[in-house]
């Protein structure tokens, strides 16, 4: 279904952002 | 325990569910943070994959003849595009001042609500897909209904023509959807009502053979041989109205479990 593989995009999308945002973070700990 | 009631939810949702989780958790052991390093290109990513998403959605609301779905999935949509607002303006913020607190807020609300939009689009979609599944077994329970008035060889032979192809579809959609399943108990309860409806079925129309039989032959034991048939349609009718209870269970709460 389109909207099961638009929604998973979101997801890796969503994903790759929250990590890029994590590893500044992880650095200070 | 998993969270996600189906696999395909499970393998979307999970990854992230995790990666926010850890985003909140390094957010507060770091407190006042590193500096965040220029975040537009993901923001811009994201906002391109909600584009997209709105864009399926809405193509699925318009060609979706269930009032449901269109009634609740405008507001999963509305859900994400305002999470994706919120991480433009994170972003945005964070080129102004990385070191920004509130922006830090804005970063993991607009995640978990991309995280939550997404979620709730899912179960909307997931919940249509039930409701099909439930149609086909009410058409098997339509059906079954009639089972007490059929009283010629002619009338089984088209009640059979007409409840094969159902039972059928009913059968190979439960067992699908029982497949789907992250919680073995519901998996395992769907499994085993659509193992005792397909050993039923054939009692059941040799069941109605008999009562026609002994109604043509002008023979004894007619009554009893109606109240074996409308025993056997009223088990089978028992065990699809099981299936269709636990289809529409989503959470473990609502099954009495944990």
């Amino acid at each position: 279904e389109m909207i099961l593989e638009a929604a998973k995009s979101i997801i890796t999308a969503t994903s790759a952002l929250v990590r890029a945002a994590s590893a500044a973070q992880r650095e200070l700990i | 325990m998993p969270v996600f009631h189906t696999k395909i939810i499970e393998s979307i949702l999970e990854p992230v569910a995790q990666q926010v989780s850890r985003l909140v958790i390094l957010h507060e052991e770091a407190e006042d943070g590193n500096a965040m390093p220029d975040l537009a290109r993901p923001v811009q990513a994201v906002s391109l994959a909600v584009n997209n998403l709105v864009k399926v959605g809405h193509e699925t609301i318009e060609s979706s003849e269930d009032q449901v779905l269109r009634h609740d999935m405008p507001g999963a949509l509305h859900r994400v595009e305002t999470a994706a607002t919120l991480l433009q303006q994170a972003s945005d913020m964070l080129r102004a001042d990385p070191y920004s607190g509130p922006a830090r807020k804005k970063l993991i609300e607009g995640s978990r609500g991309i995280l939550q939009g997404t979620s709730a689009l899912l179960l909307c979609f997931d919940e249509s897909e039930v409701r099909k599944i439930v149609k086909e077994c009410k058409k098997v329970l339509d059906y079954l209904g009639v089972a007490e008035v059929i009283d010629t060889m002619e009338d089984l032979v088209q009640f059979l023509r007409d409840i094969s192809p159902a039972l059928s579809r009913a059968a190979r959609e439960v067992a699908a959807r029982a497949s789907e399943l992250t919680h073995p108990p519901h998996a395992e309860t769907l499994n085993r009502c659509l193992e005792s409806v397909k050993q039923l079925a054939p009692v059941l129309i040799c069941s109605m053979k008999i009562y026609i039989h002994i109604l043509t032959e002008g023979g004894k034991g007619m009554e009893e041989a109606a109240e074996n048939r409308n025993y056997l349609a009223q088990r089978m009718a028992d065990e699809i109205h099981e299936i269709i209870r636990v289809l529409q269970l989503t959470s473990y709460v609502e099954d009495g479990g944990e």
